[in-house]
């Protein structure tokens, strides 16, 4: 019967085992992420959880959530946070710190960049297999369109548009760039 | 659903035409009233593009899963699925064979051919196709042929993959798209359905976003983060591509096959 499944479901996991960090860079962070698939109960409740701690001054690739709300608590330390939707300005622009929530809606974009202290948050997500698709990155939403699609978007060279394709070679967590690489750019 | 149920007491039906109408660098995009009590009834938004040749339907996702239907004309249509490969690759020596494929004329073309592109899976549509795009999933349109290019775009908004409002919401990625007028308020989830006429496209995402994040974020000079963010970018979301866009595909027939030595077909011949 159901009651005797539900006795015998598993109901608990832990997601701060750096260990078993989901996407990691030794200069930037890590996130652990709990779905239905590691945590089948999730399943029934449509929800799944991303634990994340980003180093110093290190950024969260803008990304957004493809099929879930993103409600975020800051475990510890602040960061720049912008999220934007379909509108002119950002729906949020400001410093995100510890014991405070924000909501992401569902396929607004979203970029942190972790202050001095650093930044840990846990995120609920209303989808049990919830999808991020970051801008930035090997795994980039830009990476997987063609050079000539960015050319006439961005109104970009194809040196710029190579650049934005393949600059970062990171998965979702980007390091901070040092001083000097940052002023060669600019 | 149970507002939706109280819009669903129709009581007449009526033929429906398009009541708004944006016209952009190549193209228009005629978007059907969204607070129509049939549509809403419905939960859906219906958008029509009109894309002439050489046209490209900048990058966007939307709230909602998307069927598309080619009504006329021919073109290109990719979509940037999150987790999948860039299947589509050109090495230096196959850029160099492919003539047929279009590019750029000038400073680019040296520096392309020594070193190619790669990219997700770009299918050819015409006219009869149907397309399907799930939620979230960044996609694009490009106009090849010698026509218009009309596309008729359904989205459900009321499906359950849409966790926001039953309003309309298209993200671009580039350019910088002025559709409908632009009312902020509240957040645009569920419990404000209908509320107001909050929906379609102003800017694009990066345009929100920071330069100096987006210039340490891809690591490129602040002038390419400027141009990510489209601030003084008018051609709206349909934009005109200089030359033919050159993309690496398929041909579209296959090439005859050079003919093999009779001996390779032949068995117990050594590897």
């Amino acid at each position: 019967s159901l009651e005797e499944s539900l006795c015998n479901t598993r109901l608990k996991i832990n997601i701060d085992n750096p260990s078993r960090a989901d996407v990691y860079n030794p200069q930037a962070g890590r996130i652990n992420r709990i779905n239905s698939r590691k945590l089948p109960i999730l399943r029934d409740f449509n929800l799944n959880a991303e634990r994340g701690v980003l180093y110093r001054n290190a950024i969260m690739a803008p990304h957004w959530n493809l099929n879930a709300h993103s409600i975020i608590y800051v475990t510890r330390g602040s960061a720049q946070v912008q999220i934007v939707g379909n509108y002119q300005q950002p729906i949020y622009d400001g410093e995100l710190r510890q014991d405070q929530i924000i909501v992401v809606p569902q396929n607004f974009a979203v970029v942190k960049r972790a202050k001095d202290q650093g930044f840990e948050w846990i995120a609920f997500k209303t989808n049990d297999n919830a999808m991020v698709n970051p801008l930035v990155g090997r795994t980039s939403a830009i990476r997987a369109m063609p050079e000539e699609i960015l050319q006439n978007a961005f109104r970009i060279s194809s040196e710029e548009a190579r650049r934005l394709k393949y600059n970062r070679d990171e998965v979702e967590l980007l390091a901070p760039r040092p001083q000097s690489e940052q002023r060669d750019v600019a | 659903p149970s507002q939706r149920q109280s819009r669903c007491q129709v009581q007449n039906i009526d033929a429906l035409e398009p009541t708004q109408k944006v016209q952009s660098e190549a193209g228009e995009t005629e978007h059907w009233d969204q607070s129509n009590e049939q549509l809403e009834c419905a939960g859906v938004s219906v958008t029509r593009y009109t894309i002439q040749p050489r046209g490209l339907l900048l990058p966007h996702y939307n709230n909602a899963p998307q069927i598309t239907y080619v009504t006329q004309g021919r073109g290109m249509h990719g979509a940037a699925i999150p987790g999948c490969p860039e299947t589509y690759q050109s090495s230096q020596q196959s850029e160099q064979q492919q003539q047929q494929v279009p590019y750029e004329q000038g400073q680019g073309q040296e520096e392309r051919s020594t070193q190619g592109d790669q990219h997700q899976k770009v299918r050819e549509i015409r006219q009869g196709d149907i397309l399907a795009v799930p939620v979230g999933v960044a996609n694009w349109f490009y106009n090849d042929g010698e026509t218009p290019l009309v596309l008729v775009t359904l989205l459900d908004t009321s499906n359950n993959e849409n966790q926001l409002d039953d309003n309309r919401r298209t993200f671009y990625l580039g350019g910088n798209p002025q559709g409908q007028q632009q009312q902020r308020g509240s957040l645009p989830f569920r419990r404000t359905h209908g509320s107001q006429q909050e929906s379609s496209d102003a800017g694009n995402i990066f345009n929100g976003m920071d330069e100096q994040i987006l210039t340490e974020a891809f690591g490129v000079r602040q002038e390419t983060a400027r141009k990510l963010r489209g601030e003084d970018d008018n051609r709206g979301n349909i934009v005109r591509v200089e030359n033919r866009l050159g993309v690496i595909r398929p041909p579209k027939t296959e090439q005859p096959r050079q003919q093999q030595p009779e001996e390779e077909d032949q068995p117990g011949r050594p590897n």
